[in-house]
């Protein structure tokens, strides 16, 4: 069986929200190391994964591995009827083809309960190569969001470029161009509430062509965290990763656009 | 022309 008590729902419905767009179904892996999950969309262009470790939640049981098939759209509907603050237990009990979500208010004056139907999904895992990033830039989660938004508005399409100097986006299209540089910053200020800097940590310099398309879809994580971690190298799939507090990740890969 | 590669490519099924 598997039961699992997030102090917090707002967590849940953050994740589901930013990867509902991206993948219609998967399976919720389940281990006594947590709960995680992994998935393509329709077209094999980005993978979405997430981890939320055991330790994130308290308490944490589970006797042994569990796939469990989602649907996300389901789910995200039932996590609508979840307040921000709720506790949230996660439960399924061994050969059961439903999992049960339970909802208690802040005051535990509250308990909703809620059963999702499982599905069988047979999935085929991808192996992603543990590889060291040439370029690893770490920004402010929302500055991130503005400028896919920003740019989206010129074009399809962004040049990531990554220097010394900082990290430049920029887009072209039909009608013109843009572009938004952001110089490399002293210090992070990963804590209490500051602004979150700009940091370029490399080995060379990397120049990318992405999806603006895809990168919109992946800005739906940065409610879950002030900064994302954008992992690159020349010519291979880019990383974005978004830090769940200190209990786990959610984890996009993209790989670049080339010109034929 | 501009063409978006697949994960397929870069990633292998074990």
């Amino acid at each position: 069986m598997l039961e699992a008590r997030l102090p917090q729902a707002s967590i849940l419905k953050k994740i589901v929200e930013s990867v509902k767009d991206l993948v219609s179904q998967a399976n919720f892996d389940c281990s006594d190391s947590g709960i995680s999950f992994q998935a393509m969309d329709e077209s094999n262009i980005a993978l979405s994964s997430f981890l939320l470790r055991a330790d994130g939640f308290d308490p944490y049981r589970c006797d042994r591995n569990l796939s469990l098939g989602i649907k996300f759209a389901s789910l995200s509907k039932i996590l609508k009827c979840a307040g921000n603050d709720d506790v949230v237990i996660i439960r399924y009990m061994d050969d059961a083809d439903i999992l049960s979500l339970v909802f208690e208010s802040p005051n535990n004056e509250r308990i909703s309960e809620f059963d999702i139907k499982l599905l069988d999904i047979d999935s085929e895992y991808l192996s992603i190569p543990d590889q060291e990033f040439e370029c690893k830039v770490k920004m402010s989660s929302s500055e991130f969001s503005r400028i896919c938004r920003d740019l989206m508005t010129i074009g399809a399409s962004v040049v990531i470029d990554a220097t010394k100097e900082g990290v430049k986006f920029s887009a072209t299209g039909d009608d013109g161009s843009g572009s938004v540089l952001l110089k490399q910053s002293g210090s992070i200020d990963n804590e209490g509430r500051g602004v979150v800097g700009t940091s370029v940590e490399m080995v060379e310099p990397v120049s990318l062509e992405l999806s603006l398309k895809y990168l919109n879809n992946f800005t739906k994580a940065a409610p879950l965290s002030d900064s994302v971690a954008i992992n690159m190298s020349n010519g291979i799939p880019v990383m974005f990763q978004f830090d769940v507090g200190d209990i786990g990740y959610i984890r996009y890969f993209l790989a670049p656009q080339i010109k034929d | 022309k501009i063409h978006q590669q697949s994960l397929l490519s870069f990633f292998g099924t074990p």
